[in-house]
């Protein structure tokens, strides 16, 4: 998952 | 109506109005698109119903797998009304000549015969936007924890489009399965397009946004 770590933050991002 | 209610508004290309239009400046136009649509993608994919309630980890897998179709039925919805222009965005539409000279004239053939395949269905938008939430609920990753709860999302939005199909084509009780049968299609111009952009990141010749970079890299 380190390697995806925009997709990670973006999925968890509420907005 | 769900889906149709959370339809992402459009997306500009927005090309560098200071650098003169070299073919590296439309692939640059082009993958910064791509990026920012990676963007809204990823949020559009939040409000399909089920999706968010997949594990964190699911949910990357269908997006990783699946976000490169997702991208392309925009461009193919997009493009319908145009003959032979690929309608990347309202101000980035490319024809042959343009996509031939940058190196995407392969791609190109592929998406015309895949227009040409909707365009002859007629697709409206309900059906685009149910194809589009299919093919990620489709996407056949490699890396799923829960089965059970994809198959269920498959299912629903199969039943949505049946349920549409019945009630507003009655004139040709096979539409749903043409429509289900222009999806391998789909899947090929995909991967042909993965292959096309990460060509394109190994020549080095245009500078990607991180995203778009990551999601490359991500689809095996």
């Amino acid at each position: 998952k380190e390697k995806h770590k925009i997709l990670h933050r973006l999925l968890q991002d509420s907005t | 109506s769900h889906l149709l209610l959370v339809e992402p508004d459009k997306i500009f290309a927005m090309a560098d109005p200071t650098t003169s239009d070299t073919d590296d400046k439309v692939l640059t136009t082009l993958c910064d698109l791509a990026d920012r649509e990676l963007v809204v993608l990823i949020s559009w994919a939040k409000h399909i119903p089920g999706f968010s309630t997949l594990s964190l980890g699911d949910q990357m897998g269908l997006l990783q797998s699946a976000w490169m179709e997702v991208l392309i039925l925009g461009v193919v919805f997009r493009s319908l009304p145009y003959d032979e222009g690929l309608v990347y965005a309202d101000d980035l539409i490319m024809e042959r000549e343009q996509c031939r000279t940058v190196g995407l004239l392969d791609l190109y053939c592929t998406l015309l015969q895949l227009i040409a395949k909707y365009r002859k269905l007629q697709l409206d938008k309900e059906e685009f936007v149910t194809l589009k939430a299919m093919a990620l609920a489709n996407s056949d990753s490699m890396n799923i924890e829960n089965i059970e709860a994809i198959q269920n999302l498959q299912d629903i939005l199969h039943e949505a489009l049946q349920e549409y199909e019945k009630n507003r084509h009655l004139e040709d009780p096979h539409r749903g399965g043409k429509l289900l049968m222009t999806l391998p299609l789909l899947r090929q111009t995909a991967n042909k397009a993965v292959q096309c952009f990460r060509r394109i990141m190994a020549e080095g010749r245009v500078t990607m946004h991180k995203l778009f970079l990551e999601m490359l890299e991500a689809k095996v």
